[in-house]
């Protein structure tokens, strides 16, 4: 988890972009900033969450490392969820 | 499996498709084999037919291209999303895109179009994706040989088109092993920088002591280069190397890469041509020597000279009392051996140079 306190590093940063950017392709996150800055919204963590659960993984709402990997994985480009 | 909303179909079974362009990457002939072998492995176990046109519009208009290509849902460059399909229903529906950006093979060697194309064309034909690792609609990658479609696919087909009515059998492809089925076995088990591997069937689980939950992967999707069934395996902390065996072949890996000049002979370190499948291998870092384990048998490998210790074979029964059974796997523990056979874990102390301790073999995966 990151800590509020200290500034995302620039490697956080690119994981929460591609984490935004993977959960609005296959999950429907919503467009548009999610929450302050450099802060995973609750909307975020929700869909976070159910990636983790569609893929079998510790659901905790986190990026954590497995989280993470699976989102770099080569895959199909159709959602994984609704329409 | 999944469908899409309102179990979107094809009002009849009689679907036509198109190849409309053809990726630089593959020989025409081979674009148009891996197609039509994709859409075979749906009709074999459906009533649908798939018939090619080769001017206008087709139900499955099929085409190569990258980045925006034409239905505002872009393409990424190499790798990330690699095709994507919609599902059955006027215009667009059914299409299916390829990324050309991609490298499409026929082999395992970068992707291969015939196992991307048949996961497609489920789209195309009414399957969403799949949360089952083993299943072919499961969405990221995985190279395999033989049928793609698993029972969990042919099921989901099934529940959308019927059965094939020519009843043809296929062999479906096996399910993803479930960690906390009792009569769980294991194929091989080695530690890996200071996680544990255990390998079964298709897949492998990483256990690490700050993951709770063990995580299960297809093997091909983090090692491309090993084959699909691993016999034994083990790692040699010191050169930061494990040794994954295979039939008579061996393969060296450091951490993702497979090391130069791999694969050989497992003969190379020393055992007889008669010697056809190492059962279990495993590495005592106190002594610097490496186990392998075959039949009823083991040997010993000293690792510093490369070389295999002399008197050996030696019977696995008379060297470690209560362990009566072949082995499946072993992995060594801070002075304890587990040796893993059929669904039963064997605790011996190397100190007390016995069995300890019997457990089921999946007490490993929290089970």
């Amino acid at each position: 988890a990151h800590s509020s306190a200290a500034p995302l590093s620039s490697e956080d940063k690119d994981d929460l972009l591609l984490a935004e950017k993977y959960l609005r392709r296959f999950y429907g996150l919503p467009a548009g900033l999610q929450g302050r800055q450099g802060q995973p919204s609750d909307a975020l963590k929700a869909k976070i969450k159910e990636m983790q659960r569609f893929f079998n993984l510790k659901v905790t709402g986190n990026l954590d490392e497995n989280t993470l990997e699976l989102m770099k994985e080569p895959r199909c480009g159709v959602p994984d969820i609704g329409e | 499996y999944n469908h899409f909303p309102r179990h979107l179909k094809w009002p009849n079974t009689d679907v036509t498709f198109r190849i409309v362009n053809y990726t630089p990457d593959l020989k025409k002939s081979d674009v148009d084999r891996a197609i039509r072998n994709a859409l075979n492995a749906w009709s074999d176990v459906t009533p649908l037919t798939f018939k090619k046109l080769y001017k206008g519009n087709a139900d499955i208009m099929i085409s190569f291209g990258s980045k925006e290509h034409g239905d505002y849902n872009p393409f990424d460059g190499p790798n990330g999303l690699l095709a994507h399909a919609y599902p059955p229903g006027e215009g667009i529906g059914g299409d299916t895109h390829f990324d050309e950006d991609e490298d499409w093979t026929k082999d395992s060697s970068a992707y291969n179009l015939f196992i991307v194309a048949a996961h497609e064309l489920g789209h195309a034909l009414g399957m969403s994706h799949s949360t089952d690792p083993g299943a072919l609609m499961y969405p990221v990658y995985s190279y395999s040989t033989g049928y793609p479609l698993a029972e969990d696919d042919i099921e989901g087909i099934q529940a959308l088109y019927g059965p094939n009515p020519n009843s043809r059998k296929v062999k479906p492809r096996p399910d993803a092993p479930t960690k906390c089925d009792p009569m769980l076995s294991f194929d091989a088990a080695t530690e890996l920088r200071g996680e544990t591997v255990i390998f079964k069937d298709r897949f492998y689980w990483r256990l690490h002591p700050q993951m709770p939950e063990p995580e299960q992967t297809l093997i091909k999707s983090t090692w491309p280069s090993i084959p699909n069934k691993v016999d034994a395996a083990y790692e040699n902390p010191e050169k930061d190397l494990v040794i994954i065996f295979s039939g008579i072949r061996m393969w060296a890996l450091n951490g993702y890469n497979l090391v130069d000049g791999y694969p050989k002979y497992i003969h190379k370190l020393g055992l007889p041509k008669t010697i056809r499948k190492v059962d279990a291998a495993v590495h005592i870092g106190d002594t610097g020597k490496t186990l392998l384990f075959t039949d009823e048998e083991y040997w010993s490998y000293d690792e510093a000279s490369g070389t295999m210790d002399t008197g050996y074979p030696r019977s696995i029964e008379d060297d470690f009392p209560g362990m009566s059974d072949e082995v499946d796997a072993a992995v060594y523990h801070y002075g304890y051996l587990y040796f893993f056979h059929d669904h039963v874990q064997y605790e011996y102390s190397y100190t007390s140079k016995k069995v300890i301790r019997i457990m089921r073999t999946n007490a490993i995966l929290n089970c």
